[in-house]
């Protein structure tokens, strides 16, 4: 564990927070995709599988079962409990253009072709661009509330901070493994324009509202 | 070796 990983992993966690009290306190899902949260939730089921099969440590153990849980935990409320708010005309990304070619690629590009390895794989490469249908919808109505752009902040600064948690590996531990790199990179590319309306609006006070 | 150790990532 390095400074980066553990930063990244509290990123994670404070993004999964933020996002379960937004909707719990206002009572609201509106400006959420449920898509991506759908997306996610297929994301950490297929990735930690592993939790029937080998044990790391209590840290990895727990960090797994809560984002499994508050992942399904806030699919829940979008999609039943407070489904009157949810902004399903907004929300019109289509999940199979992503799930269909993180499929392929998972079966194309991964290390070994094993189930666990290949549903690993697929869960890196579906990670990666599972936020595309939350931009879109953010895109689609031009704004986000205040809330909804801290999550947005923390979620995207995960992955950042894990790449520079590969770089301290590899320099240290000897450790590389591109599948990761790669599409980290990417997810981490995907937030850019946001992180750049973040820090020009949202950090002085203005909502975050796109530039017609 | 490699693919082992990058499961203690979340």
């Amino acid at each position: 564990m390095n400074i980066f990983r553990l930063t990244g992993d509290l990123a994670h966690l404070t993004a999964i927070i933020i996002l379960l009290l937004k909707i719990w306190k206002t009572r609201s899902c509106s400006g959420i995709s449920g898509k991506s949260q759908i997306l996610f939730t297929v994301v950490y089921i297929t990735r930690y599988l592993d939790l029937f099969t080998n044990y790391i440590s209590a840290y990895n153990t727990l960090m797994k079962i809560i984002f499994v849980v508050s992942s399904l935990a806030t699919v829940f409320l979008i999609y039943f409990k407070f489904k009157a708010t949810y902004d399903r005309n907004h929300d019109t990304f289509r999940m199979e253009f992503l799930i269909i070619p993180s499929i392929i690629l998972a079966l194309l590009i991964r290390h070994e072709f094993t189930v666990m390895e290949v549903l690993w794989t697929f869960s890196i490469y579906l990670e990666a661009v599972a936020i595309l249908p939350q931009l879109f919808l953010v895109s689609k109505t031009g704004e986000a509330e205040t809330i909804t752009s801290h999550y947005l902040f923390a979620l995207g600064s995960y992955r950042g901070l894990y790449l520079l948690n590969w770089i301290w590996r590899y320099y240290f531990e000897n450790f590389l493994d591109w599948i990761s790199i790669v599409a980290g990179f990417v997810q981490t590319v995907l937030y850019c324009d946001f992180f750049y309306l973040y820090v020009t609006r949202v950090l002085h006070g203005r909502k975050l509202r796109l530039p017609a | 070796k490699l693919i082992k150790r990058r499961k203690d990532e979340l």
